[in-house]
């Protein structure tokens, strides 16, 4: 039989589920409650690996993706590599409604963020410079370099790519944190 | 990362991702969660599809989609889930991933790839059975 509606979503984020849930009871379409139960985690920096302050690159800079689909429509609204906007979600959700495109990337998704509206600010926080702190006091490790010299395994940037590529090569570390 | 599907009454479906991707990344790289067909998926006539870990890997089976045309097809989620899995495990055996898939009548299921240290994946259920929010967990394959 049919159970609906319904909510689901991945790891153990309640809180974005109920608010999916409750927009959902209070009259929002299934696109407009994915946003908001998503938002929650953007705003409550779910486990570390959603929203500011998070997983800081090798330059120590946060930055977001997100996507939104509509499952009726087959309308996509999404973003890489988003700098200096929290609402990751809500940007995705405004490149699907003001284009006719599906992927924005970059400084150009936060220039067309901001032109939409949304405030631009630091992404960082102190536990994420920290974080970042500590991967260059530990000589940039993990690192995702290859091929490049110096020997990225042992020593930070910058890199030049390194005559001869190896064949595949196991990746060499896994943080059941720092997930996509 | 959170990957969510919320499915309507009358079984319209959308889906969404949200990530600030993983530590330490080359800048500039951007994982699987905004790729429409690897970190999410959706089409009401089917259902959808989430999936969450090493995106740099995810990206590269669209998993999601894949689990959509399962379904379509008439798979089962867990099944449809599994098979996204398996996909993956075939190239990459230590792959951090997992996905959750749900029907639009409301049949979901999840799956994970058993590495050391991951063994199960917890995702997040609301439905008027549960008339919470709920958290299961699945072994990973």
């Amino acid at each position: 039989g049919t159970i609906l509606p319904l909510v689901i979503n991945t790891w153990g984020f309640e809180n974005a589920t109920v608010t999916a849930w409750y927009a959902l009871q209070a009259g929002a379409s299934p696109l407009d409650a994915v946003q908001k139960g998503c938002s929650v985690c953007e705003e409550e920096q779910c486990d570390g690996s959603v929203g500011y302050g998070g997983h800081p690159d090798e330059t120590g800079e946060t930055t977001l993706d997100a996507l939104i689909m509509n499952g009726d429509t087959m309308e996509v609204g999404a973003v890489g590599d988003l700098r200096r906007v929290k609402n990751a979600v809500g940007v995705a959700r405004a490149v699907m409604e003001h284009t006719q495109h599906t992927f924005l990337v970059g400084e150009s998704a936060s220039a067309f963020a901001q032109d939409m509206g949304f405030k631009s600010e630091s992404l960082s926080t102190n536990d994420s410079m920290k974080t970042f702190t500590q991967w260059l006091s530990q000589k940039c490790q993990p690192n995702y370099r290859k091929n490049v010299f110096p020997d990225p395994s042992g020593t930070c940037g910058p890199y030049k790519p390194r005559a001869g590529v190896k064949p595949r090569q196991k990746r060499g570390f896994l943080n059941l944190r720092s997930h996509d | 990362t959170i990957g969510m599907i919320v499915i309507g009454q009358s079984g319209q479906l959308a889906a969404a991702t949200s990530t600030n991707g993983a530590s330490y990344k080359v800048p500039g790289r951007v994982g699987d969660s905004p790729i429409a067909g690897a970190g999410a998926y959706a089409d009401s006539s089917v259902g959808g599809a989430a999936a969450t870990g090493d995106g740099d890997l995810m990206m590269r089976f669209l998993p999601s989609f894949l689990a959509v045309e399962l379904m379509r097809s008439g798979t089962e989620p867990t099944a449809a889930c599994q098979t996204a899995i398996y996909r993956i495990k075939k190239h990459y055996p230590e792959a951090f991933g997992a996905i959750i898939c749900a029907n639009n009548t409301g049949g979901f299921g999840a799956a994970c790839n058993k590495i050391s240290g991951f063994t199960q994946f917890p995702f997040t259920v609301f439905n008027p059975q549960s008339n919470k929010a709920q958290v299961h967990k699945v072994d990973c394959v």
